[in-house]
């Protein structure tokens, strides 16, 4: 038996919408330590996990663990039915089922709402994700400021050129109108409001399509910061935590070289 | 013009 109940759906329609643009369907693997989730888009370009832990959730019960072969559009369909202050249950069978079901609760439990969503055999590979590995650098800012940056310089062209010295991090783009660039600075105190932290072990310099860094702002809403950590020559590593360690939504993207 | 990388060859297939 696999249940799992949310407080509210805000959660996992936020998780959803920083997803669905780049995956259209997937595994979703229910463990007792929670919900998680990876795959690649169609070009192999950017891999997306994601991972809702146990505590994320009022309710939480994996008898054993559980893969459920999910179309991302359909899932977000259901979810569309659910008021943002909806608690949000989902209840699976841990033997082979063929549909997951969502329920739907008002605050005041007297509109309760049931759907049921086919599942999918899908075939896919599970990667090993290298955990925490030593990156030349490593920038925290406020995820308002990175839809800004990515939203902003992805309008003038799809070449991003990223590189941080020491307290410095330059944006650059490069495109058919013009090109344009931005520096932004680490902030001097810790108590700043909106503080920018960059740790350089080197300085690091790579350029990644700016299609994808624009999508990734679909995860701002999950949360109040965003860090990116990069190594010459590996994917870009882009983290949306969940407030209260109840999970995150992380984004590995493929640099541009020059050929 | 830069190429763009293929992730196949950073994650290893468990």
């Amino acid at each position: 038996m696999f249940e799992a109940k949310l407080t509210e759906s805000t959660t996992i329609k936020r998780v959803l919408d920083a997803i669905k643009d780049l995956i259209q369907q997937a595994n979703f693997d229910c463990s007792a330590d929670g919900l998680s989730l990876q795959a690649m888009d169609t070009p192999h370009v950017c891999l997306t996990t994601m991972t809702l832990r146990s505590q994320a959730f009022e309710v939480y019960r994996c008898d054993r663990p559980l893969s459920m072969g999910i179309n991302l559009s359909s899932i977000s369909k259901i979810l569309k039915c659910a008021a943002s202050k909806d608690s949000v249950k989902i209840v699976a069978d841990d033997e082979g089922a063929d549909c997951a079901e969502f329920i739907f609760e008002n605050e005041s439990a007297d509109r309760i709402a049931h759907f049921e969503l086919k599942l999918m055999d899908i075939d896919s590979e599970h990667l090993s994700i290298p955990e925490d590995s030593d990156y030349q650098a490593i920038i925290s800012m406020p995820s308002a400021e990175y839809r800004r940056i990515f939203s902003d310089l992805s309008i003038i062209g799809d070449t991003i050129t990223i590189e941080i010295n020491k307290n410095t991090a330059c944006f650059s783009v490069e495109g058919d109108i013009g090109n344009g660039s931005l520096n932004l600075a680490q902030t001097d105190s810790a108590d700043e409001k909106n503080p920018v932290t960059i740790n350089v072990k080197e300085p690091v310099k790579m350029t990644f399509p700016g299609k994808y860094l624009n999508t990734f702002t679909k995860a701002v809403p999950i949360s109040e910061f965003v860090t990116l950590c990069l190594t010459d020559g590996n994917p870009l590593a882009i983290e949306f935590s969940l407030p209260d360690e109840a999970g995150f939504v992380r984004y590995f993207l493929a640099p541009k070289i020059d050929q | 013009t830069p190429v763009q990388n293929d992730l196949d060859e950073f994650f290893a297939v468990c």
